[in-house]
């Protein structure tokens, strides 16, 4: 499975339609403080499947949608998707004959969030399990939080313990 | 449980001595498993010997040691199962500039090993010019983010203006 | 005790608010103190509306927004007793070049306000080119720190080698 | 009160005689990851009295005498002193007669820290009130430890609110 391109509408600060194309090697993401970067990075975890609101350092998954700026209203509703190569076929079966896997989350003010994989309706627990296979996902140890670094050197041991059991 | 975290520590051990080594250029590093009757309780701690000094516990180290010492553990992690994509946000932050170009190296070396496609949030100028691509965000428009592709030579020349 | 918690928090607040526009070029926040039974329970929230944007509580804002308002707080204490010496342990590691040059153009304010010596610890090369005089510490026997007195042009090519 | 010269010996990796000379303005430190800088700092702490090892990030207070390299010994004491101009005779009755003051603190391997102002034996709460009737100590929120912003930031509204305290 290879990641491809993001695309955001309405998360966070994208209030306006967003690719990101994921290329082989490194890509890197510059910009001014608050300028979004870290707003991307969550994106990517929230079409993942991420399903507690604390790890967008929000009081409520409502607060990923666009929620204005003194210039423009807010907006009621956002939607994520993950592009995905699937050309080795290790997709689990029923998504498995296409070479392209789209991933996408939606969430609606008030209503939660519904998910698609090619078009299709599934449950969030089936997006966890199709990056898990992956040896992906949303709690991934290779998606590094801002500040995570502090966190794992300042964690108490049985806390960075834990770090380990993602590998096991 | 607990042979299965015994054998992914041993495993991730492994990477990581190595990973120090790259990481400080030279100098030793352990993951101690501190045994507890509950396996849920029990810790990892780590020890570190810069090379030059003496073996300390992780919270005696300076604030880019421990910093670059937590970068050997994540990495160690990520070497026993790579991942598809790895996001790093700003764990350039602490570092100097030779531990700067430590991490880039080793970040090369990673795309060497595995078909991992990184991500890479920065604000550091050597950093940035390790990348083999870089996309800007900018905000134009105050509190709207675009996504724009930044010529990796106008890098040399970038300002970060709010 | 709690009249005195309030008298203070009405001069920090308005320090604050005045440090906060400063750094940010513009926005609003405010000190919340959330009361409680026992005034020791009492908390001190943040409210904060970088330009442009919704006013939001702290946790919602970026890394470098969190940081730069942190500082304010920090400073709207300090000046209410401005203490005769000040430390600042690399403070400016998550600022982007322009929040670097705003806080260094309020360390100048606050050296033309008071009678504070800074001690400014950074890896920062926007930081260092402000400085009046530049210390660095070496390592050159490893483990042993000697202090050495840089000169300000050097700085311009200082690099960091560990 | 000004402060105007640090001098350290056998403090954590200051082995060798130091002296920082303090002067107005602003005062740059720089160099390599764990070459000495927060130690540097944490000497002023410690010579202004701070009594608990954990703002050392040691485990015994005996963690601040230099601990030895591959290529040196240990040694079994540290001293730090602290000179201050006192020309505005701000200093308390006993000691304000002179126009320069030095706080001197000397700790020996299992024997705990002794001070000395100007010479003469003192106990640590003297020099803490020294510092405090000057506003400032080893407990001063204008000195703002590595971290210590990202503290501030991820603080309980309780632990935030004592910040204010130091104020009042
Ligand atoms: N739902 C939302 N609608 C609009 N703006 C939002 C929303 N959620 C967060 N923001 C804004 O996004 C900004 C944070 O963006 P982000 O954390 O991505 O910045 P960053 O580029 O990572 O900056 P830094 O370099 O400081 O880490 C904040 O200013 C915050 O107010
Ligand atoms: N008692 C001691 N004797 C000898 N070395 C010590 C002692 N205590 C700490 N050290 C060493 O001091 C180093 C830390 O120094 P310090 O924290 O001052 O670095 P720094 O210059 O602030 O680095 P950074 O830029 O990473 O924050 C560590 O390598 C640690 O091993
Ligand atoms: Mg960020
Ligand atoms: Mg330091």
């Amino acid at each position: 499975m290879k990641f491809n391109r993001l695309r955001l509408v309405g998360f966070k600060t994208f209030v306006e339609p967003t690719d990101l194309l994921i290329e082989p090697g490194l890509t890197g993401v510059v910009g001014p403080n608050g300028c979004g970067k870290s707003n991307l990075v969550e994106a990517l975890r929230w079409v993942m499947g991420e399903s507690s609101h604390k790890a967008f350092r929000a009081n409520d998954m409502d607060d990923v949608i666009f929620s204005g700026t003194t210039g423009r209203p807010a907006r009621n509703t956002a939607e994520v998707a993950l592009q995905l190569d699937n050309a080795e076929r290790t997709a689990p079966a029923g998504f498995n004959e296409h070479d392209v896997l789209e991933v996408v989350r939606r969430i609606d003010r008030g209503q939660g969030s519904h998910y698609r994989i090619n078009g299709r309706d599934v449950r969030a627990r089936d997006v966890n399990m199709l990056f898990a296979d992956a040896s992906t996902g949303a709690r991934s140890p290779a998606l590094v939080r801002q500040g995570q670094i502090g966190e794992i050197v300042g964690a108490k041991p049985a806390a960075r313990r834990r770090i380990l059991e993602e590998a096991a | 449980a607990r042979e299965r975290l015994q054998a992914s520590f041993t495993v991730v051990d492994g990477h990581f001595r190595k990973l120090f080594d790259t990481l400080f250029g030279g100098g030793e590093a352990q993951l101690v498993l501190t045994d507890a009757e509950d396996p849920l309780e029990a810790g990892l701690d780590i020890i570190a010997k810069p090379p030059g000094k003496k073996p300390q516990t992780l919270s005696l180290l300076s604030g880019g040691e421990q910093a670059l010492t937590a970068m050997a553990l994540i990495f160690a992690v990520f070497l026993t199962n790579p991942a598809p994509i790895c996001v790093l946000d700003e764990v350039d932050a602490p570092l100097d500039d030779s531990n700067v170009e430590r991490f880039c190296a080793l970040m090369d070396e990673m795309t060497r090993l595995t078909d991992t496609r990184f991500l890479v949030i920065t604000h550091n100028p050597i950093s940035m010019a390790h990348m083999d691509r870089l996309f800007g965000v900018t905000m134009a428009e105050r509190g709207v983010s675009r996504l724009v592709s930044v010529d990796l030579q106008g890098a040399e020349r970038l300002r970060e203006v709010s």
